[in-house]
């Protein structure tokens, strides 16, 4: 599914911007 | 024959005290040492554990964590969604983890 992929790619982004 | 046997008594045992006084951290549980706290670590830790594909559900979750109220259980599922830690799959109740370790 679209969504899943879109919603993990969002959360890898929130991630990687709390880890800068 | 001498058998002298003279143990070295070189320096006074010197007690320390001061330093190496373990346990003396006053003891907030709420912060281990990623940011999380106990709750969300727990979630996290489920939710990592499961090898659904889809995830792991969050009636799945409430049940696995009986002793917390729901409401918290919920409250550390939308935080570590906030975080990107999970986020949610197939429906808004279904969650896996973004650290795939």
């Amino acid at each position: 599914l679209v969504r899943i992929q879109r919603n993990k790619a969002a959360a890898l982004l929130r991630l990687a911007a709390r880890n800068v | 024959s001498k058998a002298h046997n003279q143990a070295s008594v070189g320096r006074p045992s010197i007690s320390n005290s001061g330093m190496g006084e373990p346990g003396n951290y006053s003891g907030n549980n709420f912060m281990p040492a990623n940011g999380l706290n106990v709750v969300q670590n727990q979630v996290l830790n489920l939710i990592k554990a499961c090898p659904r594909p889809e995830g792991l559900n969050f009636q799945d979750l409430r049940s696995q964590l009986q002793h917390m109220p729901v409401a918290s259980v919920k409250q550390a599922v939308d935080f570590l969604c906030n975080e990107g830690h999970i986020y949610s799959t197939v429906d808004d109740d279904h969650f896996k983890s973004t650290d795939a370790e």
